[in-house]
């Protein structure tokens, strides 16, 4: 999946993908400990378009959001589905539009377009659904997890997408060096980041965004690697190390 | 070969003979269209008088009689009933002595006429019903008791449904008084015997299916030789799943079947008032014990409860509260049943105040779960004896105490019962009543009542629709859903080249608030709803007779023309059922001769036979060499008053409306889109922070 982190203190937007095997599950969202929220991404794959030298595809398949306070609930979205277990159990069709309150935590359903998860009222997930009508080999029905209000998250917060919440970060220029031209670079928690200017479409494509794009799986961009956000299971709401 | 015991039989038979009884229904997505054909035989030179009888259920409205006698075609007509007229034995002055069978909730429909010698008369009945869920299933039964053996006896039924049908079940001849035609009883019934091997032919395709049942007259024979078949009992269920439901669309009218699944159970504070007066005594009260004790163990871990006995005096189990469901509270609770002993008169009034005062004082303490569900689940097999014993009053006092709170689910056992003053209880104070035959088993359907209301999934139920595109919208308020029942809607579509139809469902559930919206696109649900009547109508073309040369083709060409207009028609019986209802509930009697007055006209508009209405037959005269007499005499078919709801004969106290979701209806008016808008829909605004496709 492609990433797009806005730092609006910043004024700047950064991309990156993960290039993840399907099965693996990446913790988007993390701050268990402090706001109680979770939010793991389980990866599906799709072989690369034909001609194209590229890997294979991955899509997200299932979003799983676990909130702690003030009961425990576990929300999982598929494309086709929305479970909600917290006292007990509802399954929500995807393709009609439901909204479903109970005070601290709601969930609302656009029929065949997204899913909105609002916890305590100062957080808030879009997952849109992709779904196709005709899908090509390396289509697959998938989700994109949007952070909608993230007030309610705490400063520790973590995750592929939690840990940049709070942080600012700098452009600068690496100087020029032989027939190299000045690269940008970022400067992120001290770490410097090479980066490319790139264009992504979000929102279903709706939406373009200009974006400093991070190579390499986000290698120096993110603490740690890969592996550090990989979950063991759907629910697992385990802190960073 | 026929052997000789039924051709003596046979041959003993004394009233004209039954050469035919050919029984075709349809059910299109719920709604069942019954035709009944019967040809009789006078085999004597004298004219002898032909008695066509047919047990109809009682949830269902005869919409057509027609009778063919010697050559001449008697038609019914549906005329409005003239304003009763109180009889001193309390009886209306059309209910011939004998029609009705002891069962009130079981219609027969009975005509008699002369048939001149050695001639035949065919009789043709046609009866609507939109079959009820319960118990996570449909039941239709047919009456199979021609009263004597029948030569070609068939039975058809067709359901055709726009979802798949689903655990298809035929079950063996039910029989007795406890398996009466009735649909609004509950809980197991046994076969009357072990029966012969009839083959009954089931082709189950997606969504159509087809029962063949035509025993040959040995078989019947071997069955019973007195006629009395019993009842002919086909459950299923439709494929759903948690959305909005089915709607389907037709000529400018739309019906909405909701039944959601994969819900919560929601809490629920239930009080048992049980009758424990001396007429209780042995089997009701042994019965009654046996059904409490499985209750107890079915009730969930959020669940309240408690008992109440009531004879002379009233015993609480657990005075001033409602208590949690924990294995201590179970196991006095068990005792305190154990316990029970009949003894004294039976004091309705007090035991609905003190089982009332209880689940009010629960609900405005601390304790109570706003979006739990209350309900009381009353039990007698009497009439008021001690304390109150008006009706009215009684009634009154139960409203007054209720306070719209919380609902109402009577049970009556036994031929004792005021079932008048239960079903008005219950009707006001939006429960149901059950009515439990004497010789039946007790404790099986109390079991199967309480099933039925046990598993509250929603309360609060609002449905609506796009706003000036539906009129005349039938019931949309409902106070609970419960697991396994169904909600239908019927309307008009005010604008029908609109495009799509947007319809709301909120409801509560435990601690959350439910909103399922969707667009319906209304040409496309036109198409779908189109093609499975043509299926329909295929199926019941398939096999058809012509009337006159012994065979169906006109009632099957008649039930094809209903079926054309079925959801006209589901919206129609709707709205007459809304209309009794209403009128129970009128505040004024200028309000309840409105309701009146709109449920007659619409029972005069489809054809009806209505508590409101009669069915008017022209009757042919013979003469004594058994010649026919050249001018009919019209005659009321019997029958045609045997399901007057509770309060029909009775011009009592105007009463207060219920005023509760569930027991508000609108029948015939537009109150679509005023009541509840549909919400803006809201923008949203989410930041470019995100994790999407590759």
């Amino acid at each position: 999946p492609h990433f797009v982190v806005e730092f609006p203190l910043s004024k700047l937007t950064v991309c990156f993908n993960i290039n993840g095997e399907p099965g693996h599950i990446l913790r988007l969202v993390s701050d268990h400990k402090y706001s109680g929220v979770t939010v793991n991404g389980k990866l599906i794959g799709a072989p690369a378009p034909p001609g194209s030298h590229k890997q294979q595809r991955t899509y997200f398949s299932t979003i799983t959001i676990v909130v702690d306070h003030p009961k425990r609930a576990y929300i999982e979205v598929t494309p086709k589905k929305v479970i909600l277990d917290g006292r007990d159990r509802m399954v929500l069709p995807c393709h009609s539009t439901v909204a479903v309150d109970s005070g601290a935590l709601s969930v609302s359903i656009v029929g065949k377009s997204n899913v909105t998860v609002t916890i305590g009222g100062n957080i808030s997930f879009v997952i849109l659904l992709h779904q196709y009508k005709n899908p090509a080999p390396y289509q697959r029905d998938h989700l994109g997890f949007y952070i909608g209000q993230s007030k309610g998250l705490s400063h520790n917060c973590h995750g592929l997408l939690g840990q940049f919440l709070y942080e600012e970060v700098g452009l600068a220029e690496l100087p020029a060096q032989g027939d190299m031209k000045p690269s940008p670079i970022l400067k992120v928690k001290g770490r410097s980041v090479p980066v490319v200017q790139k264009s992504r479409k979000i929102y279903s494509g709706t939406q373009s965004v200009d974006c400093w794009f991070a190579r390499n799986n986000a290698a120096k961009l993110i603490d740690g690697q890969y592996e550090d956000y990989m979950s063991s299971h759907m629910f697992d709401t385990g802190d960073w190390p | 070969r026929v052997p000789r015991q039924v051709k003596t039989i046979l041959s003993k038979e004394t009233k004209p003979h039954i050469q035919e009884l050919s029984i075709k229904t349809t059910i299109i997505s719920r709604y069942a269209f019954t035709a009944v054909y019967c040809a009789m035989l006078n085999r004597h030179s004298a004219a002898t008088e032909g008695v066509f009888q047919f047990q109809v259920p009682a949830n269902a409205y005869v919409s057509n009689f027609t009778m063919i006698i010697g050559g001449r075609v008697y038609q019914s007509e549906v005329r409005p009933k003239e304003k009763r007229v109180k009889q001193e034995n309390g009886k209306p002055k059309n209910k011939e002595s004998g029609d009705a069978s002891p069962e009130p909730e079981v219609e027969v429909f009975r005509m008699a006429a002369n048939i001149p010698g050695r001639n035949r008369a065919v009789f043709l009945l046609t009866y609507e019903e939109l079959l009820q869920r319960r118990l996570g299933r449909y039941e239709h039964v047919t009456s199979l008791r021609p009263l004597q053996l029948v030569s070609r006896l068939t039975l058809d039924v067709t359901i055709v449904d726009h979802s798949p049908i689903t655990d298809l079940q035929v079950l063996p001849l039910r029989n007795g008084r406890s398996s009466s035609a009735s649909s609004s009883e509950t809980g197991p019934k046994t076969p009357a015997k072990p029966e012969p091997p009839v083959t009954t032919v089931i082709k189950n395709e997606k969504n159509v299916c087809k029962i063949t049942f035509s025993p040959n007259i040995v078989q019947q024979a071997k069955i019973t030789t007195n006629g009395l078949l019993g009842d002919f009992v086909i459950r299923y269920d439709v494929q759903r799943d948690m959305g909005i439901g089915d709607i389907q669309v037709l000529n400018g009218h739309f019906v909405h079947y909701f039944a959601p699944k994969d819900l919560p159970v929601v809490p629920k504070n239930v009080v048992f008032v049980i009758d424990t007066s001396a007429s209780m005594l042995g089997t009701k009260i042994r019965q009654t014990k046996d059904a409490l004790f499985t209750i107890l163990r079915d009730l969930r871990p959020g669940d309240r409860f408690n008992f109440i006995s009531f004879s002379n005096k009233i015993k609480v189990w657990q005075p001033n509260r409602l208590v949690p469901v924990t294995p201590l509270n179970v196991r006095d609770a068990k005792k305190f049943i154990y316990t029970l002993a009949t003894t004294g008169g039976t004091n309705i009034d007090d035991a609905m105040q003190t089982g009332s005062s209880l689940l009010r004082d629960y609900l405005s303490g601390p304790d109570a779960s706003p979006n739990s569900v209350s309900l009381i689940i009353f039990l007698t097999d009497g009439r008021p004896t001690v304390g109150e014993i008006q009706s009215t009053v009684i009634l009154g006092n139960t409203r007054s105490a209720v306070q719209e709170k919380f609902c109402i689910f009577t049970i009556g056992i036994g031929n004792d019962v005021d079932y008048r003053l239960l079903e008005r209880m219950a009707l006001e104070n939006c429960g149901m009543m059950r009515r439990i035959h004497e010789e039946a088993d007790a404790s099986a359907m109390l079991k199967g009542f309480y099933d039925e209301i046990g598993t509250p999934l929603l309360s609060d139920i609002r449905i609506n629709y796009t706003e000036d595109s539906v009129q005349y919208v039938t019931q949309h308020l409902f106070t609970n859903y419960f697991n396994g029942s169904e909600i239908v809607i019927a309307g008009k579509l005010t604008n029908q080249s609109a495009e799509i139809l947007h319809v709301q469902v909120t409801a509560s559930n435990s601690d959350k608030s439910i909103i399922l919206e969707t667009d319906v696109p209304l040409r496309h649900r036109q198409i779908e709803t189109e093609k499975h009547v043509k299926a329909a109508t295929a199926a019941m073309a398939g096999g058809a007779r012509t009337p006159g040369s012994g065979s169906m083709q006109g009632l099957g060409v008649a039930l094809g023309s209903i079926a054309e207009d079925f959801v006209e028609r589901v919206w129609g019986f709707l709205s007459v059922k809304d209309g009794l209802r209403s009128r129970l509930r009128s505040q004024t009697s200028k309000e309840r001769e409105d309701h009146i007055q709109q449920a007659t006209n619409l029972s005069l508009a489809y054809h009806f036979l209505t508590p409101l209405t009669n069915l008017v037959v022209e009757k042919p005269e013979v003469l004594a060499d058994g010649s026919m007499a050249p001018a009919p005499t019209i005659t009321p078919a019997a029958g045609s008053t045997a399901s007057e709801l509770p309060g029909d004969t009775e011009e009592g106290e105007p009463q207060k409306p219920n005023g509760k979701p569930g027991g508000q209806t609108s029948s015939v008016r537009n109150t679509i889109g005023k009541a509840a808008r549909r919400p803006a829909k809201k923008s949203i605004t989410i930041s470019k922070t995100s994790a999407d496709g590759d």
